[in-house]
């Protein structure tokens, strides 16, 4: 998951 | 499909064409509007002059924008969200870059054979110092392929689903689960080209293979880029650029 930081930050984030 | 309804794939199609005409990044129209600015030849010499590692960093950042336009296209699209979050991870890995190449013929003017990049339309010669000439002339001759389609926004938006949904990635937790989401946009995207008496461009649609060529080379690049100014990648290229490809 570390590996794949700001992915995951994307993907929870909400739609923008 | 014996386990989809005519209704089912009937709101993927919409949703789809949603979630990309939300997220196309730039719009046909302006895009078109634009192609008669190409860049002097004095601002040509002037890209040309920049050190690899400038135009490296600035063709970096720019394919990291076009990047995030598809994160938000995956996750507006039905059944992308429901996936797990492994695998939306694995298909974004390895497609986000292959969707930026097939939304590239958007942006591409096969007339002359330029591409939109930073305001003007530029020629492969503008790319020259970042010393992948045959990597930018292998991008260019497959936009202009792609560009013989002739393709519409919503044939693109379906097709760059496809791209997205492919469930022979390597590493997916729920291949099953994939395969469906594929299956029911091969349908949308098949009964959306009967529809529009379009079948005859299923035949010439690029081999995935060609995809997955063009986004090694480019991985490839950046790897001896990367040997030549390790400092310069870890310090100034955008995190999730990084992230993706190295």
């Amino acid at each position: 998951q570390e590996k794949h930081r700001i992915l995951h930050k994307l993907l929870q984030n909400g739609n923008s | 499909s014996p386990n989809s309804s005519v209704t089912e794939i009937e709101h993927l199609t919409q949703n789809v064409l949603k979630s990309y005409r939300e997220t196309c990044q730039l719009r046909l129209e302006d895009l078109q509007l634009l192609r008669l600015e190409t860049f002097s030849w004095e601002e040509v010499r002037s890209y040309q002059k920049k050190s690899m590692e400038e135009m490296w960093e600035r063709c970096a950042c720019r394919i990291t924008e076009a990047i995030q336009y598809v994160v938000e296209f995956a996750k507006r699209m039905g059944g992308f969200m429901e996936l797990c979050q492994n695998d939306q991870i694995v298909l974004l890995k390895a497609g986000a870059m292959e969707v930026v190449l097939v939304r590239m013929c958007r942006a591409f003017n096969s007339e002359n054979r330029t591409v939109f990049f930073e305001g003007k339309y530029a020629g492969p010669e503008l790319f020259k110092s970042l010393g992948c000439n045959e990597l930018i002339n292998s991008i260019f001759d497959f936009a202009h392929s792609l560009c013989s389609l002739h393709f519409s926004e919503n044939e693109i938006a379906l097709f760059t689903a496809l791209v997205l949904i492919n469930s022979s990635r390597p590493w997916l937790q729920e291949k099953d689960k994939v395969e469906r989401l594929q299956n029911n946009l091969e349908l949308a995207f098949k009964h959306m080209l009967r529809k529009t008496h379009r079948e005859s461009i299923l035949a010439k649609l690029p081999p995935k293979g060609k995809l997955r060529s063009l986004c090694y080379q480019h991985m490839e690049k950046l790897r001896s880029f990367r040997q030549m100014y390790p400092i310069i990648v870890h310090a100034v290229f955008p995190p999730l650029y990084k992230e993706l490809f190295s």
